[in-house]
């Protein structure tokens, strides 16, 4: 409970405060902003804890054979300006979606990426269709963006189950060796 | 009869404007342009010289249209055809369609807002079909119940306008739409923003605002926001989805219906995490 109070205090305070955009001086707007990405920060302990769970209930490392307490999940906060670390400086890296509703939904998942060569494996192994689409050339100047990727890649995540989750293989390879089973894009 | 009809939209080579749209089986006529209005600018002292500010907002004359034409670049696969438009140095566009989806969505990005006069600029996007809404359009009330709004209208007194575009803006928390007896247009919003159809046939929504004088309602400082050094900038994604008013759609599915699960989608949307495959194979790694 602890990691939700930051949270649950920054929401507090802007609510109270009416943090309606601009009804605020500026350095206030900058404090709200603060206080709101600590707070979602500090959940990102407890939302990488219970999605283990979910995940991999009794999970066992596959190298040291012991418990490994807690996947390190993390979100990509800044994928709307097409900006994420993690996906741009990893070859390989897996994707979890997880559905907040209780009813099973698909979703297009966007990440950008440095290479224009990936793929990527559902949870059955099978190669999902993938695209990888540039960057809005817009975007890429806009003051602040500090990222190297001018790609995304996009895949569907199909029938995601109610209030569970898909997770997504996904290895980034050169031309020349293109692994078996890449199905042809329909041009 | 197609069950699953493809989702269009048709691009002008010539302007890079879009000039049609075809979804759930259903083409009209759809343009869509961006806009701002030069916010008003007073001493306060009344109410007829408020100053437009964070509190709120007053249109200075008719908005003017950003540009007439838009560069373009389309880029098409298995997943996804979208058309990135340029419309100028602070205002770009992606317009985007997924496989089997029935929804376009426009994922607009704006700033940083040039500052070149005293009045500030408050920027929209307007969308306008040949549907005759009879001045009638609907929004939602907190992402819930969904109310009647009626131009120039209010349900309790009668109403003697002062402000033609203001007094006609609503919230839209997920939803504003318009109908006629055939067919159905809604534009869902991934933020709280204001809007209103001020024509029949149109929708018009604010997705970013600059004002360079204080409205005297408290704040005491201009809503000029920037981050970086430079105005702020702001991208976010409107969808819109069109059906029959009537009757379901060829999908089996009423438009209402599909609004509806379009806004959960969106609002309530699946959360992706990333993590490292601790250099173990799929194999291993499953």
């Amino acid at each position: 409970r602890v990691d939700l109070n930051a949270l649950r205090e920054a929401m507090g305070v802007m609510q109270h405060h009416d943090a309606i955009t601009g009804t605020e001086k500026q350095h206030v707007a900058n404090d709200y902003a603060r206080i709101l990405s600590n707070g979602i920060k500090e959940c990102e302990w407890i939302t990488a804890t219970a999605l283990s769970k979910i995940v991999a209930p009794n999970m066992r490392s596959y190298l040291r054979d012991e418990p490994v307490p807690t996947i390190p999940f993390t979100t990509c906060p800044l994928a709307n300006i097409s900006q994420c670390a993690f996906t741009e400086t990893n070859n390989d890296f897996v994707i979890t979606v997880y559905n907040p509703l209780s009813r099973p939904v698909s979703k297009h998942v966007r990440v950008p990426v440095v290479g224009n060569k990936y793929t990527i494996k559902d949870p059955q192994g099978a190669t999902v269709v993938t695209q990888i689409v540039p960057v809005p050339a817009s975007l890429l100047r806009i003051p602040g963006r500090k990222s190297l990727a001018e790609n995304e890649l996009v895949f569907k995540a199909v029938d995601i189950p109610a209030l569970g989750f898909k997770s997504y293989f996904i290895q980034k390879y050169e031309s020349n060796d293109i692994p078996k089973g890449i199905p042809k894009g329909r041009s | 009869i197609d069950e699953s009809p493809n989702t269009e939209f048709d691009i002008d080579p010539d302007t890079g404007m879009i000039t049609e749209i075809s979804i759930n089986g259903h083409s009209i006529n759809f343009t869509q342009d961006f806009l701002y209005y030069q916010g008003y600018v007073g001493d306060n002292e009344k109410f007829i010289n408020r100053s437009s500010g964070a509190y709120i907002f007053r249109p200075y004359g008719d908005p003017f249209k950003v540009a007439t034409k838009a560069s373009f670049k389309v880029t098409r696969g298995p997943v996804v055809t979208e058309v990135h438009q340029t419309f100028n140095d602070w205002i770009s566009q992606v317009i985007r369609v997924y496989e089997e989806e029935n929804v376009i969505e426009f994922n607009w990005l704006v700033g940083p807002i040039p500052i070149d006069d005293v009045h500030g600029k408050e920027i929209i996007t307007r969308y306008k079909t040949s549907i005759k809404s009879n001045a009638t359009f609907y929004t939602d009330s907190n992402g819930r119940e969904t109310l009647t709004r009626i131009r120039n209208f209010r349900p309790t007194w009668n109403l003697k306008l002062e402000e033609p575009v203001s007094g006609n803006y609503y919230p839209v928390t997920t939803k504003i739409a318009i109908k006629d007896d055939d067919l159905e247009l809604a534009v869902l919003t991934d933020r709280a923003q204001g809007g209103s159809s001020l024509k029949d046939g149109e929708i018009e929504l604010m997705i970013h605002r600059n004002c360079l004088h204080d409205d005297a309602f408290g704040v005491g400082e201009a809503l000029n926001e920037t981050a970086f050094g430079k105005g702020l900038v702001a991208r976010g994604s409107h969808y819109v989805i069109l059906g029959s008013s009537k009757d379901s759609n060829p999908n089996g599915y009423t438009t209402a219906s599909q609004v509806h699960d379009q806004i959960q989608q969106k609002l309530l949307s699946a959360w992706t995490f990333v993590s490292g495959t601790e250099n173990l194979s799929f194999d291993q790694y499953k």
